[in-house]
Order: C-alpha cells, then sequence, then structure tokens
C-alpha cells in the first residue's frame, strides 16, 4: 500500500512533466528516466498519456516500446528483443530484474533457485541472494524468506506489475472463487453452529429427563 | 484505476496464504 | 578545615584551567562533605559530588565519577536546583555510557533529549546539546546488545521525527528495519564513535564489532530459514566457528529464535511452530490488504 502510494506521487510528477514536453527527444529522456527510477515499478499510466503518441513513427519510437516491456515485460523478453530495443543502463538493468521477479512471483509463491537465476541472468546462488534481499526485499516491493536447503525463495508478498488485458478476466474469476468458498465456508460454519444448538438442547432435554426420572424413583423408595 | 488494478492484483497474488512443503506438513 | 576547604578549592580551580581534571577532581573529593565542624546542607554536597564527577568524566573515568554520581543519587531526590539536577542526569547518562550500559545510557540520554526548556536557571538550553543527547542515544542503542528490549528503544527513536534530521539517522533506519549493515557502512558509523565505545573486548573483538555481529544475525533471521557457518561467517565476515558460538549465545539468551545442528553445520532460524503462525500473519495481512484496496476505492469515490 506504502509503495502503491509512494508510485502515485512519482506518476503524477512524470505525468505532468510529460504533458508540458514538446519533442520527442525530450519525451525519450523521460522514459528513460522514468525506467531508471529506483521507486517507480507502475508504467501504464505514462503508456497511455496522449504525449508520449508523439514518439510514434519517430526514431524514438523504441523508446515507447521500451515503456511497454517496462510495463508487462520481464528481462527475458527484453534479450528476445534486444536488437529492436534501445540499450540498458545498469539501473534499467536492475529495475527490469526486480520486475521479472514481480512476474515469477505472479505464478507460483515459491520461485526455485534456479529458474530464478536463469531468468535474471545471475551465475550464482550467493549473488541472487544479495540481490532478493537487497534489491527486492528491502525496496519494499517483495516480502518472503530464502531457504537455503530447499534453493528456493518463498514468496509471502509482491506489489502488482501493470495488468495485461487478459489478466483481468483471471483476477475477476480467482476473486469470485474466493467469494464463493468463502460464501460456502460461512454457510458451512452457520449449519454447525445451528446443529450445536440443536444438539445442546436436545442433550439438556435428555438430562432433565433422566434426572426427572432419578427424582420419581427416589420418591417412590 | 490502474493504482486500484495493481492493488487488487497483489492481493489475489496472495491466495492462497500460504503455500510452502513445510506449512503443508505442519497443516496437516 | 575551613581554611584547607579554601585551598583545595583554589587549587581545584588552578588544575581544572590548566585541563588537569582527575587532579582538580582529587582536589575537591579530599573536601569532607559530612564534617561535623562545616555543616554543609545538601544542596550544597549535592554541587560538589556532580562538580567532582563532571571533573572525572572529562578524563573518562567512569569508575570514580560513579562513586560520586552514586553519593548524589541520595541527595538528588530532595533537589529542586534544576541546573544541578540537569547535570546530574547528564553525569549519569555519560557514566553508563563508559560502563558500556549502552541500552540504560540510551533511555538516559533520549530523556535528556526531550527537555522542553530553553532556560534553567541561569544556563540556557543550546539546541545542539539536545541533539547531541539525541544522538548519543541512537548511537548507544545501536551499540547495545540485540533483543526485544533494544527493539523497543529502537522503535521510540525511529518515530521520533528529530532523528531523521542526524547524521547517523540513515544507519538508525536500517537497525530499526533489521536490515543487514555492509562494511562501507559500519566503517563510516564507527568514526562517529569515542574510543570507550571502540574498545577490545576479552574476546579479541570490539564494542561496535560484537553489536553489528548480532544485528546482521539477527536480520538475517528476517530473510533465511536457515544458514550454513560459512555462510552465516562469510555474511559477518569472520570466522564460522565465532559465528556460530556467537549465534548458540543469542539463542541461550533468548535473544534470537533458531536452533544449531553442530554435525550439519546448519543454523535454523526458527522453531518448529513457525508455517502456522506466518500462517496467521499472512492471513491478518491479506485482510489489511483488503481493507487498504476498499480505503482506497471509497477514498476515490467508488
Amino acid at each position: 500500500m506504502d509503495a502503491e502510494r509512494r508510485q502515485a506521487e512519482l506518476i503524477e510528477q512524470f505525468s505532468a512533466q510529460a504533458a508540458a514536453l514538446s519533442s520527442a527527444p525530450q519525451l525519450a529522456a523521460l522514459v528513460l528516466e522514468a525506467t531508471s527510477h529506483p521507486a517507480l515499478f507502475a508504467f501504464s499510466e505514462l503508456l497511455t498519456l496522449p504525449a508520449l503518441s508523439k514518439l510514434t513513427g519517430t526514431q524514438y519510437a523504441s523508446s515507447l516500446d521500451l515503456l511497454r516491456l517496462f510495463a508487462y515485460g520481464t528481462l527475458k523478453d527484453y534479450k528476445s528483443n534486444s536488437c529492436t530495443l534501445p540499450a540498458l543502463l545498469p539501473d534499467q538493468v536492475r529495475k527490469l530484474k526486480q520486475l521479472s521477479v514481480l512476474t515469477l512471483a505472479e505464478s507460483t509463491k515459491v520461485l526455485p533457485y534456479d529458474k530464478l537465476m536463469q531468468e535474471l541472468d545471475v551465475s550464482n546462488v550467493r549473488e541472487l541472494e544479495d540481490f532478493l534481499i537487497n534489491e527486492c526485499m528491502y525496496s519494499g516491493i517483495v516480502r518472503g524468506k530464502l531457504d537455503q536447503l530447499r534453493r528456493c525463495f518463498e514468496v509471502q508478498f509482491a506489489a502488482g506489475r501493470d495488468l495485461t488485458p487478459g489478466q483481468l478476466n483471471n483476477m475477476i474469476e480467482t476473486l469470485s472463487d474466493w467469494l464463493g468458498t468463502s460464501d460456502g465456508l460461512l454457510h458451512q460454519i452457520q449449519e454447525k453452529i445451528k446443529w450445536a444448538d440443536a444438539t445442546s438442547e436436545v442433550n439438556k432435554k435428555h438430562q432433565k429427563e433422566f434426572e426427572d426420572r432419578v427424582e420419581e424413583a427416589k420418591k417412590s423408595i | 484505476d490502474n493504482s486500484l488494478l495493481r492493488q487488487v492484483s497483489s492481493l489475489v497474488r496472495r491466495l492462497p496464504a500460504m503455500e510452502s512443503e513445510k506449512f503443508q506438513d505442519e497443516f496437516l | 578545615e575551613e581554611q584547607v576547604v579554601v585551598i583545595r578549592e583554589k587549587l581545584a580551580e588552578l588544575y581544572e584551567s590548566e585541563q588537569q581534571w582527575s587532579k582538580a577532581a582529587q582536589m575537591l573529593s579530599g573536601i569532607d562533605l559530612d564534617s561535623g565542624i562545616r555543616m554543609l546542607d545538601d544542596t550544597n554536597k549535592l554541587s560538589k559530588c556532580v562538580q567532582i564527577a563532571r571533573l572525572y568524566l572529562e578524563d573518562d573515568d567512569a569508575v570514580n565519577a560513579e562513586a560520586f554520581i552514586n553519593k548524589a543519587s541520595f541527595l538528588v531526590t530532595n533537589s529542586n536546583q534544576e541546573v544541578l539536577n540537569l547535570q546530574y542526569r547528564v553525569c549519569y547518562a555519560r557514566i553508563l555510557d563508559l560502563k558500556r550500559k549502552f541500552l540504560e545510557a540510551a533511555v538516559r540520554y533520549y530523556g535528556i533529549s526531550q527537555i522542553e526548556q530553553r532556560q534553567i536557571g541561569d544556563e540556557e538550553i543550546d539546541e545542539n546539546a539536545l541533539e547531541q543527547a539525541l544522538s548519543a542515544a541512537v548511537t548507544c542503542t545501536i551499540l547495545a546488545g540485540a533483543g526485544p528490549q533494544r527493539s523497543r528503544v529502537l522503535a521510540t527513536l525511529y518515530k521520533d521525527e528529530r532523528c531523521s534530521k542526524l547524521k547517523i539517522y540513515p544507519i538508525l533506519q536500517k537497525v530499526y528495519l533489521e536490515r543487514i549493515l555492509r562494511k562501507p557502512e559500519i566503517d563510516a558509523f564507527a568514526e562517529e564513535l569515542k574510543p570507550h565505545q571502540k574498545a577490545l573486548l576479552p574476546d579479541k573483538s570490539t564494542v561496535l564489532d560484537r553489536a553489528m555481529i548480532e544485528h546482521n544475525l539477527l536480520s538475517a533471521t528476517r530473510s533465511t530459514y536457515f544458514c550454513s557457518f560459512d555462510e552465516l561467517g562469510t555474511l559477518l565476515g569472520i570466522d564460522p566457528r565465532k559465528a556460530e558460538k556467537i549465534a548458540s549465545r543469542m539463542i541461550c539468551e533468548d535473544r534470537m529464535r533458531g536452533s544449531i545442528d553442530q554435525v550439519e553445520a546448519v543454523i535454523h532460524f526458527e522453531d518448529d511452530s513457525e508455517g502456522l503462525q506466518q500462517w496467521d500473519q499472512q492471513i491478518a495481512g491479506l485482510c489489511q490488504a483488503v481493507n487498504d484496496i476498499l480505503d482506497s476505492m471509497s477514498s476515490k469515490g467508488i
């Protein structure tokens, strides 16, 4: 929540800057700044700005493609298309790696070291762990624990990335399933409460009947 | 609202609450 | 006796002017404050005790200073001399600091930094002095042994807005957030320390080393379940066997949760009930996230 709030201010700042810029080189420079900023991990607001459409058809069109990559893609996607995209600065590489971790965390909560090393282009476990601790956990985009025994990273929380059109339906489905399961569980609990109350009443009645008969028996003796 | 969507996306990714092997053993 | 007292006081003044603090203190400590012939009131006695303690502290002599501050502590409760009371508090904090009772010193320094008056008697309270007291509180807290008591003091300091303006705020932030401290940061912090805060301990490590190693060990528990002694040694910059020793001491003293498998040479940073507890925490986090989203929605009129 805090990360999202911090980002909201940055997004507003960059959007205002973009609106004030008129030339393609200036907009390309803004894209470079946004994709290098250490605290910005969301780019869909910038992508939808009318001002950025000025980049289309110019020699800076690849900056728009780069922004799209940072919004939805991973380091692997960059490497497959690097010939058509601008070269990345170290800050941009770091950010793309961070975004790649967020994408990986979308599909599974237990990320094996081998997969992470492959996706993040990291050659050893030490480097991977340092990256996950310093660049992901300490920057607040991810919370989790490293399990060196099982060689995996257990994700407890991961910040949300920009949504691709296909993801919205999945999200709605997951939320609907969750709602359905929760409703079902609450209903079951209600039924159990009713059953417990009814059983308790029956037991009380039985106990009273038994005590009455004991009293009767005592009197007759 | 992209910001809200990202927050919801993050929330949805948190389900189920725990998934590790160790937890499964304890849960069982 | 009166004449001897006058001579002693004059000599002490001379020694003080030549910055021979301990000699000045020794001169004054020869005055019999409880003499039957000269009747000194409690305020005068308190004043003398505090003055002697302050002089010893100029030479970092905590042992002798403490003797006089202990005498002063019987007198200070009935004193309404605000300046003297403040001087007493400062001496007490410095003595605790010198004796390496860092957490207690931190609490006292912090109390001093919170003084609201800018004039006490004839003395003006300088903002710089208060800032120094606050900085001393932060330094002592960082040097104190890692554990729940220190965490409470850290939280108090971190949430105090004034600390964000201090030069050592970045390290306070990292310590509070339980993040691993790297060598350049530790070296930068070491430059701000006084000699006794970098003193050698019986095991040949320094006060600073021990504090940093313990902190980094606790930080490691936040991000990993499990660490080999070799890995731990590399992380902490020490011999793996030393890392094991420090970890075992912290576990025995209940300042860290975990267990050590000496056969496999690994440390497990958790106990067996961690999974279910974590599940509870995750569920709580989920519910909080839902609340946050609902709040965001309502703030946007949705």
